[in-house]
């Protein structure tokens, strides 16, 4: 878009058709323009500037660091729809972790779907991390449990907990996860250190009400955006961010073990402007 | 609501005859909110609201019909017409076993739906057989074997490529007389050169009767570039929209119809293994239309 000259009414209808392919949402993206146009610039450069301000001060203030303390147990709850990429992120987070001179261990709270527990032990090797499971069809919270009473036996200070993909239209499925909160801070005396919701970049609006329904039954503290290495530009988080004030934690950005890398806004906003 | 929207604007209307121009420009903005919330992609919204514009306006305003309805009645069917009017079946071609493939993105739900399929196709009297083609994912063979034993439908894993798992399925699978094979393949960007050049190799060495996309039915913008790049690489036959059973609205849909011309043969409304639905164009419609 900004190969354009002039910031004429065809401007500014590439402009728009450029944001709304980024998922960016009919209602963000009219008030960007409204406000441009307010502004009556006259270079393509000041408009380009005042995009990316705008877009960045959606950002400020937020906390995007893993909110760790090496003293603790840090237990780090993964959730999210299905599919989008929670089991591996875990595995990539593991790996990271340890890099970081933590010692984590991978509960594998996924217990419903088929081979979901053989799909994290495999993570947990390549990580090198120890995975706590049950058999498929127990209880998601008593893994949880049984791992909060591995990593005190065993010293280790981060707990990685998968959970089965779910919609969010599933009222006793959200509970569920709401039991596995309650029983790692019953257990801890404290609550868990991270909530992160996996989004994948590829989805749509829906993804609005899904963050609306997981915030509201649990205590959500950050989002991992994945996917990011194909062509969606995952525009939807701006909205997310403005209505929720959720931090996006992590982006994953291919299936590899280190795809897995801290959220930088402003690169993040670059890419959305390409 | 979209229809409770429409209804507003078209109470303040008083003549009958045709409908003027401004009116439906009214209309068509409501129209195209609502369709961009339900993800329809960007260009699609364009093309479709052209087509309702010009109908709306040739049209006289039926006896007793509001003009409102009439442009929902023209949009409705507009939207059918998009979606695919006849239910089609799936393709067996002439050769025993038939082979179906599922391709898609990561993540989609290819292995869930080869499954479900199986089972409806083994509901269908039909000698089925699961092919394990994922190479790459951890544990998707575990996967395919767990979940096929609960429906007693055979999981076949010989050979260590993708290639040479589905050639001595095919050995297999005509050795024990089955009817088809489903092959379940790796999730692969529609951007990843080597994995797309291997799909179409696999494709071109097996020339299977079917090569259903699964799309991820809560996918936004991007339906239109994934199913472009795919139907460009490869023979698409079909489509399969998953995860339908939250609340997305599945305008995403309307993409890749738009792009690919192909037919859209189930949906995916759960995780269980009869969680699969012939696809009706009128209610996802309804559905895209909130
Ligand atoms: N290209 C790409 N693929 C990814 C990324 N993250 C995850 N995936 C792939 O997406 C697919 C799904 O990942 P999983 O980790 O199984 O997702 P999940 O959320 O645990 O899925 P469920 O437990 O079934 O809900 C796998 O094939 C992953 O390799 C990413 O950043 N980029
Ligand atoms: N709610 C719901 N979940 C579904 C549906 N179809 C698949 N899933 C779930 O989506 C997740 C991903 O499904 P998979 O079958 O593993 O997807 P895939 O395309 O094979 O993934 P990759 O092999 O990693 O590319 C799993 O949690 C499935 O149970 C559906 O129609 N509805
Ligand atoms: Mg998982
Ligand atoms: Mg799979």
């Amino acid at each position: 878009i900004f190969k354009i000259n002039k910031l004429d009414d065809n401007f500014y209808e590439e402009l728009e058709a450029h944001l709304l392919q980024g998922d960016l949402g009919l209602e963000l993206t009219e008030e960007i323009i409204r406000e441009i146009k307010n502004k009556k610039f006259s270079q393509l450069l000041e408009v380009r500037i005042f995009l990316k301000e705008y877009l960045c001060a959606l950002f400020s203030g937020l906390n995007n660091n893993l909110n760790l303390h090496p003293e603790i147990i840090n237990v780090i709850i993964f959730s999210g729809v299905n599919g989008t990429g929670k089991t591996s992120s875990i595995g990539k987070m593991a790996y990271y972790l340890k890099s970081l001179g933590y010692s984590p261990v991978i509960s594998a709270s996924d217990t419903f779907r088929a081979g979901a527990i053989e799909q994290i032990k495999i993570w947990g090797e390549r990580a090198g991390v120890e995975v706590i499971a049950q058999k498929e069809g127990s209880d998601p919270a008593s893994v949880a449990y049984n791992s909060l009473e591995f990593a005190k036996a065993r010293g280790k200070n981060v707990v990685l907990i998968d959970t089965a993909g779910r919609m969010h239209t599933k009222t006793n499925l959200i509970e569920e996860l709401r039991k596995i909160e309650r029983v790692v801070e019953k257990n801890l005396g404290y609550p868990v250190i991270e909530n992160l919701l996996v989004i994948d970049a590829t989805l749509g609006q829906n993804v609005i009400k899904q963050v609306e329904i997981f915030k509201d039954a649990l205590n959500l503290t950050g989002i991992i955006l994945t996917k990011l290495d194909g062509t969606a530009k995952g525009g939807v988080i701006f909205n997310l961010v403005k209505r929720f004030s959720l931090p996006v934690k992590f982006v994953s950005i291919g299936e590899s073990i280190e795809d897995l890398k801290i959220f930088q806004p402003e690169e993040f906003i670059d890419n959305f402007l390409i | 609501n979209l229809t409770e929207r429409l209804q507003n604007i078209f109470k303040r209307l008083r003549n009958r005859g045709l409908l003027s121009e401004k009116d439906v420009e009214e209309a068509l903005r409501e129209i195209r909110q609502a369709l961009l919330e339900a993800d329809v992609h960007y260009k699609v919204v364009k093309d479709l609201l052209n087509k309702v514009k010009e109908k709306s306006l040739k049209e006289e305003v039926l006896k007793n019909v509001s003009p409102f309805q009439q442009v929902l009645k023209i949009l409705y069917e507009e939207l059918v017409e998009l979606l695919g009017k006849e239910r089609v079946g799936l393709n067996f071609g002439k050769k025993k076993p038939a082979l179906i493939f599922l391709v898609g993105l990561q993540g989609s739900g290819k292995t869930t739906t080869c499954v479900k399929l199986a089972y409806k196709l083994s509901q269908e009297q039909r000698r089925v057989m699961l092919v394990a083609g994922d190479t790459f994912r951890p544990a998707a063979v575990e996967q395919l074997k767990i979940l096929g034993e609960k429906i007693k439908v055979p999981v076949i894993q010989e050979g260590s490529s993708s290639k040479e798992i589905i050639d001595n399925a095919l050995k297999i699978g005509k050795e024990r007389l089955m009817d088809v094979l489903i092959v379940d393949t790796t999730g692969r960007l529609h951007i990843d050169e080597e994995m797309m050049k291997e799909l179409e190799d696999l494709t071109n060495t097996f020339s299977p009767s079917e090569v259903l996309l699964v799309l991820d039915g809560m996918t936004g913008q991007d339906a239109i570039n994934i199913a472009e790049k795919f139907k460009q690489r490869i023979p698409i036959t079909g489509i399969i929209l998953t995860k339908l059973d939250g609340d997305a609205r599945g305008g995403a849909a309307l993409s890749v119809r738009a792009v690919t011309g192909k037919p859209i043969k189930f949906i995916g409304v759960g995780e269980k293994v009869f969680d699969l639905e012939y696809f009706y164009p009128d209610r996802l419609a309804g559905r895209i239309l909130g």
